[in-house]
């Protein structure tokens, strides 16, 4: 998986956009030994739903969007669901 | 959709505003959340009541957080909403470290903000469609001339069905029977070995090898031109359509808008009297541009680009029979054809000479 040439701060951004929009957990085990990084395939699912290109890399484009004024959806709190 | 089938099961719902942003007069507040609700209620069954106290469905308020979810000062997320529910659902949030404007593109506008987090509040998620107003990230609109794009219709309709019909609400645009003996066709041009005729917000696509021709919307082949217009022709030389509708010019080559366009009727040496043409007609031959207006016309010359010395002419001069208005206007096959209310006059340009009258209908094949 490329690295991406972005700070820590933006990465931190990134993650928590998309834990709050994508439903990212971040998970330990033999998944990620794999090298499958569950950053980089929420990164591909929210380039797909912008259509941006899918890199599954935090490039500028993908930061750009995220840092775009934008709703915070939710679904009733009551049934824990993502949202 | 956010699944489970979140929708309310009745359709008179209500709202409630329970505070107002500084930034904005509670007039504004009030018309900019009212117009946000009217966007679904005009497409859907649902009705909306505002109450002053007490629940209500959809309760709505500028805060800066608390549940579960903190707004993140100015910036970023600008409000959010809960789907349809008890207690929380439906209720709808707005950051109020954002600058909130009625229609200035200065700020955040609160109509847009507040018709995207209504859709929330009835049941949509978010959209894909760049377009939609469902989709995520905020972008300016006009609210004066906001038109809730068909993705969101979609949507809605699918969890509410469509609007009763009512004696009150303006009846939708009918297609125009471009076959009705009594049409009098807005304007038609040639496109690329096609011809086309246009009426309202319509336009049909006569090709060589199709029996009937083909319906559309203008905007479905030109986006960006308008609606209703009074004349159109076509120059081959440039590959380029020119559509006109009161003092301005459209361009377009293919389906693509020519850069610098629109353009005034004066940019192609119209007098500024002129307040719209009636028709256009390109002669393929001289390459020259007759411009009809009233009972006299221009004639531009299209490589000079200039309007010829010694003009206005008037129409039953140039054009033997010809006694009322010209609506349309095209050349095929070495024929000029002149639309004239319901009638279709065959003339040969070089000499004047009328050959046939015919029925508007003549070239749309209809049966």
């Amino acid at each position: 998986v490329p690295l991406s040439e972005v700070s820590m701060e933006d990465e931190s951004f990134a993650k928590n956009y998309l834990k709050k929009f994508f439903n990212l957990t971040e998970e330990e085990g033999p998944a990620v030994r794999r090298g499958i990084s569950p950053l980089n395939k929420k990164l591909a699912e929210m380039q797909r739903f912008f259509g941006l290109k899918i890199t599954g890399s935090l490039d500028a484009d993908t930061l750009a969007m995220m840092k775009k004024p934008r709703c915070g959806e939710y679904i009733s709190p009551y049934r824990h669901t993502h949202t | 959709l956010f699944g489970n089938n979140f929708k309310w099961q009745k359709r008179s719902l209500t709202y409630r505003i329970e505070n107002y942003t500084p930034d904005m007069s509670v007039a504004e507040v009030d018309y900019s959340i009212d117009k946000a609700l009217q966007v679904w209620a005009k497409v859907t069954p649902l009705k909306f009541q505002r109450i002053y106290s007490g629940i209500a469905d959809i309760m709505i308020s500028f805060v800066q957080h608390g549940d579960y979810n903190s707004f993140d000062g100015p910036g970023k997320t600008l409000a959010h909403a809960f789907a349809p529910g008890d207690g929380l659902g439906g209720d709808a949030h707005f950051d109020d470290d954002e600058f909130f404007t009625f229609r200035s593109n200065r700020g955040v506008v609160l109509f847009i903000v507040a018709a995207h987090e209504f859709g929330h509040s009835l049941g949509l998620a978010h959209s894909s469609v760049p377009g939609a107003l469902m989709y995520p990230t905020y972008s300016y609109r006009n609210p004066d001339t906001f038109v809730l794009p068909q993705d969101d219709v979609r949507g809605i309709q699918y969890l509410y069905g469509e609007k009763d019909p009512s004696v009150d609400d303006p009846k939708p645009p009918t297609t125009p029977d471009v076959c009705d003996s009594t049409m009098v066709l807005d304007a038609v041009t040639t496109h690329r070995g096609e011809i086309i005729f246009f009426k309202d917000s319509f336009l049909w696509r006569s090709y060589p090898q199709s029996q009937t021709p083909q319906q559309s919307l203008i905007r479905s082949l030109w986006p960006s031109a308008p609606v209703d217009i009074d004349a159109a022709y076509e120059n081959r030389q440039l590959d380029t359509v020119f559509l006109f509708k009161g003092r301005k010019v459209w361009a377009f080559t293919g389906n693509q808008p020519v850069r610098g366009y629109p353009k005034t009727l004066t940019a192609f040496g119209l007098p500024k009297a002129v307040r719209k043409v009636d028709a256009a007609l390109h002669d393929v031959n001289s390459g020259k541009t007759l411009f009809f207006v009233g009972n006299s016309y221009f004639s531009y010359d299209e490589s000079r680009k200039t309007m010829e010395q010694g003009y206005p002419r008037l129409v039953n001069q140039a054009f033997t029979g010809l006694t009322r208005r010209v609506t349309a206007a095209f050349q095929h096959k070495g024929f000029t054809y002149i639309y004239s209310g319901p009638y279709m006059y065959e003339y040969d340009l070089g000499t004047g000479t009328l050959h046939r009258v015919l029925r508007n209908s003549y070239f749309l094949r209809c049966t």
